[in-house]
């Protein structure tokens, strides 16, 4: 299985609907300093049921809502949907995609679905820890914070090897 | 649910041992189960004559509820003698958090990893064997990696460019590389 | 005391502005006074209809202790809104701390400044305008720069090459440096 | 006023006493991973009163005890000397140098001394803030450690500023 693609849409530094399609191997995003590479990571962790704002950055969650810019108005939703690809059969569902999305708007309503039909947040956890990225705890490693395995408790690792076992 | 944290221990820890062997050569380095309430031990000095967490002979361990249980890493690099973590150097602390993080991963791989500038703290050396252990574990996970360093670029299958023009909003262009010219065995 | 901090302060507010210009060109930053209990202002959207510590005819400035006033720090890079400074990039973070010690640097000036891989976070643009920068100010103070960045080396009046053979000691070795080609006034 | 040396002894990953000469102007430390330089900054910090281990990266003082290495012998004290070059007049000090040195051995007693005379930390705070260092917070940016400006309360960027007042 893999991440075969990301589309955001009134996410953070991307107003209008942005896909980005990856095959397996190594992907690698470059680009200068506030480009937005970061935001396609926080992207991912939000699509995948993120619940605290400060993982993605922000204050409270409505953060990652595109908030205008320089002649570019504001959005009052935000949109991120993950496709992960199952062809290899690894989970054990019928279907050959995963495609989980999430929404919010600016009142603080969200919901998420999985291949479109409206579903609640224990149900994509549900489905990610079939597929083995757990809390993805430990599978995302966001800017500034690799170093944190080191300098975190011991039993913050055995939480991170509990989580993949 | 215990076991399957044990295995995946024994697992991690087995590979840890192996990666380090690749991200600091010469070095060492183990994974310890310890318990909670065992103090600090007094590393300086090193000394191996205290075993944090008994063999499985002493019915104690089979007692201890999981969540009382860490995960303690010990790195010696090359040459060097074994001290608290925290005196590590930025480069070797993210080194031994990269061992750890592939260790877990060669014991239950996730199906990819999100890596956001994981070697700004490493000198080019570090930077090629951080490299060269991705692409030989990239047959088994997809790793998505953002970074502003050149060398990790030359590592790419797929390129993907972000850019900002001077209104706020990201673009991305993305383009696939002929493979890397040094397809390295892992 | 208080005297001297608000001295101080302002003297650091206006050199934060100015600074920005070099740091974020087309961008903008200013410094706040704030009281502990005005709440986190709403930032998304911008806004300047609130004003976080009253003008000096207002007798409440008088008689906020100075251990309840705070400083807040906006920045807008070019072509972006106000947001919160939590939502900046890596990147932008360290040149917004950079232009805040800058600021401060200018306003009180410290005998020696000494910073360990500032950098870090950097692309190659900024790297040169921090590094502008600094040459620009290092007639003012001393400034001692540890990095493994080769741009950085290229600023550098002295170099100091450190090194460590197999076994754990650690080697000195200095150099002066012809002055860099471009001597850049401030 | 500058810093014109610092000798470490015994200090981290410098059993033998090494000197290093600063002049005016930018001096850029260089080497690779592990090297030792960031014990460079940790010793100028220590030895201008620094407090707390975790200052340095130790979890007790003793920590920055050079500890011993693969064929060399751990060292029983920790001494490192900054001498500032006064010349300028800048301090209301007969002396054009001032140095400073501070000791710590396995134990755990320890010295301060200012231009070879003992003193107490007191004294050395007293003289630094003199020169305009103050507790170093806002002179020194340890590893890492440059955002905390941005992430920091609001309140710890005035202690910093009056701290520089
Ligand atoms: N809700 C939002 N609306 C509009 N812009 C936003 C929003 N949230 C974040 N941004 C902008 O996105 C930019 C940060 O992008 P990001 O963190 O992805 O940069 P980056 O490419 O990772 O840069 P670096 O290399 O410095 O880490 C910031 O300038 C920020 O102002
Ligand atoms: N008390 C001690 N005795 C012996 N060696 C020590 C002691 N304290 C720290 N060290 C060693 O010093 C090394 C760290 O050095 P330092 O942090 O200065 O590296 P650095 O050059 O800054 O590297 P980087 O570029 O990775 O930041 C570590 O390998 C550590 O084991
Ligand atoms: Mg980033
Ligand atoms: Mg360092």
């Amino acid at each position: 299985m893999h991440l075969s693609s990301i589309t955001l849409k009134g996410f953070k530094s991307f107003p209008d609907r942005t896909r980005l399609t990856f095959a397996p191997g190594v992907s690698v995003i470059v680009g200068p300093n506030g480009s937005g590479k970061s935001n396609i990571t926080d992207a991912v962790l939000w699509a995948l049921g993120e619940q605290s704002p400060v993982a993605v950055r922000g204050a409270s969650m409505q953060d990652v809502i595109f908030a205008g810019a320089h002649g570019v108005k504001s959005r009052s939703e935000a949109e991120v949907e993950v496709i992960l690809d199952n062809s290899s059969g690894r989970v054990d569902l019928p279907a050959g995609e995963i495609a989980i999305t999430r929404r919010l708007n600016r009142a603080g309503d969200g919901e998420y679905r999985i291949n479109g039909a409206k579903c609640r947040l224990t149900d994509v956890i549900e489905i990610l820890s079939d597929t083995g990225l757990g809390k993805e705890m430990h599978s995302v490693v966001s800017q500034g914070r690799v170093a944190e395995i080191v300098t975190s408790k011991p039993k913050d690792r055995r939480m991170l090897i509990e989580e993949a076992a | 649910i215990k076991e399957a944290f044990e295995e995946t221990f024994d697992a991690a820890a087995k590979n840890f041992e192996e990666v380090v062997g690749h991200l600091f050569p010469g070095g060492r380095g183990a994974l310890r189960l310890v318990r909670e309430d065992s103090g600090p031990r007094p590393v300086l000095g090193g000394g191996d004559d205290e075993t944090p967490v008994p063999e499985p002979e002493e019915d104690e361990e089979e007692s201890t509820p999981e969540d009382k249980l860490g995960v303690e890493i010990e790195i010696t690099p090359a040459g060097k003698s074994t001290k608290r973590l925290t005196l590590l150097s930025g480069g070797e602390k993210t080194m031994t958090s990269l061992a750890f993080l592939f260790a877990v991963f060669l014991a239950r791989p996730s199906p990819f990893y999100i890596l956001d500038e994981v070697e700004a703290a490493l000198d080019d050396l570090n930077i090629d064997r951080f490299l060269q252990v991705l692409r030989g574990f990239s047959d088994r996970a997809q790793f998505i990696v953002v970074t502003h360093q050149k060398r990790t670029m030359e590592a790419a299958d797929a390129l993907y460019g972000v850019s900002m023009a001077g209104n706020g909003v990201s673009k991305v262009i993305s383009r696939k590389l002929p493979k890397p010219a040094e397809e390295v065995a892992a």
